[in-house]
């Protein structure tokens, strides 16, 4: 274990470059990303991960601090964020993980994927199901986070609203093919699932060719 | 029909406003 670890912090220390212990093309393979692409995001990753703490793992901390350019304040959009990244559930996010996730936000990945995704992530309490106080919490906090204000009554007719959509079999809660159901009839609700610079990484983080490995 | 309305105002659509769901906010800073 400590060999590992002292390889890997002399891996960045020697020089920047790619660290050899993550199989690159194993990365690719899996993932829609090229074999340059998954080095582009590398160079992200080095950026994001040693942000507040300099270890190559990207804390919650991290996170919030890319997304919302503040390190403190609580948040439950944040915090499902980070566990659907976290695919160990340790408490960091490991370079391969953000691999894995951020293939989900390709624009070339699978429908179904960003269906799935989006359905964890609302599924705050990870029941399998969307709850009616799940999204009545999930929409105080944007509420809150916009510093917009809604009454009851509007709030409640927007969830009404939503849920008698939805909801088709009236149970009260959103299950996963109805989820499917619905976003397949509002494809908009899914457009956060889709970062269309992922499709463009190599031009944003140039800095890769100097690491590479590889000429795709 | 079957497409979005932008009159169609459902909760998702709200809650999908989060900066914190938009992740470009890794490659914007």
């Amino acid at each position: 274990f400590f060999s590992t670890v002292g390889q890997c912090f002399d891996c960045r220390q020697n020089s920047p470059r790619t660290c050899q212990y993550v199989d690159l093309a194993r990365l690719a393979h899996d993932s829609p990303f090229s074999v340059n692409e998954v080095e582009a995001l590398y160079e992200l990753f080095k950026k994001l991960s040693c942000s507040i703490i300099d270890d190559m793992l990207i804390h919650k901390e991290e996170l919030r601090l890319a997304l919302f350019q503040a390190p403190y304040g609580e948040n439950i959009f944040l915090d499902r964020v980070f566990d659907l990244f976290d695919e160990k559930k340790n408490g960091v996010i490991e370079f391969e993980e953000f691999i894995h996730a951020l293939s989900v936000f390709h624009p070339n990945a699978p429908i179904e994927e960003k269906i799935d995704f989006a359905f964890r992530l609302y599924d705050l309490r990870q029941t399998g199901f969307i709850e009616r106080e799940e999204v009545q919490q999930m929409v105080a906090t944007i509420l809150m986070e916009s510093d917009m204000t809604l009454s009851d009554e509007l709030l409640n007719l927007i969830i009404d609203k939503t849920f008698a959509d939805a909801d088709s079999d009236k149970d009260g809660k959103i299950s996963k093919a109805e989820w499917k159901a619905y976003v397949l009839k509002h494809p908009s609700l899914l457009k956060n699932m889709t970062l269309p610079y992922l499709k463009d990484v190599t031009t944003a983080f140039p800095s890769f060719i100097f690491n590479t490995e590889v000429e795709d | 029909k079957g497409s979005d309305s932008p009159t169609i105002i459902n909760a998702f659509q709200l809650i999908g406003m989060s900066s914190f769901l938009d992740l470009s906010g890794f490659f914007e800073q």
